[in-house]
C-alpha cells in the first residue's frame, strides 16, 4: 500500500481552495526553498492519520493549522489521504480514504472512506497495517534524533508496540 | 506476551547490528535489555560502538553519528514490522556528503517495499529519488508542480 | 537600571528588524516587551511576519525561517556589545542554497570585526571562508591540518 | 581580539598527546566528515572558559571528556585557549591564555597566563568583554534555534545581561 495524493482544503499554507498533491509509490523526493510548505505536507499526513498532536504540528491549537492570511481566512481545515490498498488494509475496496476536518472551534471529524469513525477506532484500524500511535514511520524535521532522547522505558515501549 | 517480545527485540536488534554497520563501517550498534530476566521491570538501552573506539556514551557520539543510528534502527523496525509508508523531513540535514548517499541507496533499495516521502534541501539526497515533487509559496500561498531536476526549484528562494 | 535594558533593547531591536529584512525579503521580525511599563515584570516576546503572511505564532514558521530569525538575532547583539569570536556550529543545516549564500555573505562582512569559527558540512558556506580547517579521525584520534579546498577532505568518510 | 589556537591535551577524540589547533582571524571554516571532531573543537574552547556544563559538552560527567581509548587513557583533559589580544581584555601584555584541566574526579583548575582563578572570577573576567555566561556567540550544534525556544523571560535576561 502507498500513499497514492493528498486532497487539501484550508490547511495551513495551502490556501482556501481545494489542492491535489500527488505521492505516489516509490521513492519521493520534496523539494523546494525555505518556507515553502514541504513541511506542511508531512504535518497535513499526520494530522488526517490522528498520529500527532497540534505541539508536533506545530501549532499552539488545532484551530491554527486552519488556512489564514490577512484579511481572509478558511473556516475550517481539512486533508484526504488517498491510499492504494493492495491487501495491507483489512477492507474489500482497493482504495482506501482517510480524511479529517477540524473547524474553528478545534472540533475534529475523522471518516474512514467517507463514514465517519472516532479518533480511537482510527487509531486501531491503522495500528493493525504498521501505523503505530509511536508513529516510528514518521520523522519530522530536527527529530530524527527522537529515538536515541529516549528513555530506556520509552524504548521498550515503542519494541512492544510493533511487537 | 513475552515470547512475542523477545522475537521483536531479537529481530530488530539483529537487524538494527546489520544495517548500522552497513551504514557506519567498523562501527557498531546495539539494544540492550536492562533486565534481561523480567523485560518489563526496565528498559532498552541503545549502545554504539563507533569505528576504531570503544563503547560511546551515547550523547557523546557526533550529531551525524545519531542520525545514523536513528536511521538504522527505523530501518531495522521497518524489516520486522513495514510501515506502508515512511515520512522523512531533512533526516540528511546533519549528514555528510558520503553518509548522504549511503542514506539514499539505502532508501532506494528499501522503496521497492515501501513508499518513501523524502523532504529534502540538498541535491545529492534528492539524486536517489523516483520523482521530484516541488513546492513553492506566493502571496502566503504554497502550490505543487511537477521537477525534472533539482536545481531547477530547490533554491529559488 | 531600566534606562541602560531600554537603550540595549531598542538598538538590538532595531538590528533585528534590519537584518532580518535582509535575511527574509519581504519578511519581518522583531521583539516585543510584555509589559512596556515595567519591563522587568514580564518577559520579551519574539513576533515574525514572514513575507506575504500576517504575523505568525512562532513555532509555526518553517525550520529555515527560524535558523534565519535565530541568526538575526544573533547578529543584531553583536551590533550592539560585540564578542570577539562567533562559534557557528552546522548553523545552515536548515537552510537552503539561496539563505545559506546568504549567511555566507553576511558572516564574510561581519568577520572584518570579529572571528567568526564556522563548522560546516556544506560547500556552500565553506566557499565563503577565508581559510579552512580540515579534521579528521584515524584509530580514534581527532587530527587537523590546512585544507585548500572543500572537496578534497570534506567527506571522505 | 581572536582565538590564534588552541593547545588540547587528553580532550575527547584529540588523543593524549598534546595538539595545536590553529585559528586565527576572519572566518574560518572546519570542515571534515561526520565524527571526525570537528564539534569537539567548539566544546574545548566552551570548556575552557566555563561557559558550558557538562550536559553541553555531550558527556555525562566532567571526567568523560578525557580522552579513552580501548586500553589506553589519558589521566586530565586540558586546554588552553590563546587569544591575541588588542585591547579587548583589561590587561597588559598582548597575548591572553585561558586554560582549564580537569583530572578524573571531575575537578577543574582554571588559570588566566598561568595564574590559577576561581571559575567565577574568570566569568567577570570574561563578562567585561563581551564573553557572557549566556554565551549567545557560541552555538552548538542542532541549537540554533534556542532563541526562539527560549520563554520570554530567558530572553529578557539575555538582553539584560548584555545591556
Ligand atoms: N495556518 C496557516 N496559515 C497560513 N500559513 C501558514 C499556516 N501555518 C503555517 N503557515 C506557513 O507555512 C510556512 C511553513 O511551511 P513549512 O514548514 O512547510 O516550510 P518548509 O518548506 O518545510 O521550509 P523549510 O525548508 O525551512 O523547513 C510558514 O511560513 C508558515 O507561515
Ligand atoms: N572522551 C572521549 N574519548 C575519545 N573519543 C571521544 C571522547 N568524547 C567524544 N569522543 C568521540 O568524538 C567523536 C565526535 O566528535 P565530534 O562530535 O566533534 O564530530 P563532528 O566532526 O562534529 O561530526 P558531525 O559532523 O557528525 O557533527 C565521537 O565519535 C566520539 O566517540
Ligand atoms: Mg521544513
Ligand atoms: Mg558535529
Amino acid at each position: 500500500a502507498w500513499i497514492e495524493k493528498l486532497v487539501v482544503e484550508g490547511f495551513k499554507s495551502y490556501g482556501k481552495g481545494r489542492v491535489e498533491i500527488p505521492l505516489g509509490p516509490g521513492f519521493i523526493g520534496i523539494v523546494g526553498p525555505n518556507g515553502a510548505g514541504k513541511s506542511n505536507i508531512g504535518d497535513a499526513i499526520s494530522f488526517a492519520l490522528g498520529l500527532a498532536t497540534a505541539k508536533t504540528l506545530r501549532a499552539k491549537n488545532l484551530s491554527y493549522l486552519i488556512y489564514s492570511k490577512d484579511g481572509e481566512a478558511s473556516q475550517y481545515a481539512y486533508v484526504e489521504v488517498h491510499f492504494k490498498n493492495e491487501g495491507t488494509f483489512p477492507i474489500e475496496e482497493d482504495k482506501l480514504i482517510l480524511s479529517r476536518k477540524v473547524d474553528k472551534e478545534g472540533r475534529s471529524v475523522f471518516r474512514i472512506n467517507g463514514t465517519v469513525v472516532r479518533e480511537r477506532d482510527l487509531r486501531d484500524f491503522l495500528a493493525r497495517t504498521g501505523l503505530y500511535e509511536s508513529a516510528y514511520n514518521i520523522v519530522l524535521q530536527g527529530d530524527v534524533i527522537r529515538f536515541l532522547k529516549m528513555t530506556p522505558v520509552e524504548r521498550r515501549k515503542l519494541i512492544e508496540e510493533v511487537a | 506476551k513475552l515470547s512475542a517480545f523477545n522475537t521483536a527485540f531479537d529481530s530488530i536488534n539483529e537487524g538494527l547490528k546489520r544495517v548500522f554497520a552497513e551504514l557506519s563501517p567498523g562501527g557498531r550498534a546495539y539494544m540492550e535489555i536492562e533486565n534481561p530476566q523480567d523485560p518489563f521491570s526496565g528498559g532498552i538501552n541503545l549502545v554504539v560502538k563507533p569505528k576504531g573506539k570503544e563503547v560511546q556514551y551515547i550523547d557523546a557520539i557526533s550529531g551525524g553519528e545519531k542520525t545514523l543510528v536513528a536511521l538504522a534502527l527505523i530501518f531495522a523496525i521497518q524489516d520486522y514490522r513495514p510501515s506502508p509508508f515512511y515520512y522523512f523531513d531533512e533526516v540528511d540535514a546533519h549528514l555528510d556528503e558520503v553518509n548522504a548517499r549511503r542514506i539514499g541507496e539505502l532508501i532506494r533499495k528499501r522503496s521497492e517495499k515501501a513508499q518513501f516521502i523524502v523532504v529534502t534541501l540538498r541535491e545529492v539526497l534528492a539524486s536517489y529519488a523516483d520523482r521530484l515533487i516541488g513546492v513553492s509559496i506566493r502571496s502566503g500561498v504554497s502550490r505543487v508542480f511537477p521537477v525534472k531536476n533539482f536545481f531547477a526549484e530547490a533554491s529559488s528562494g
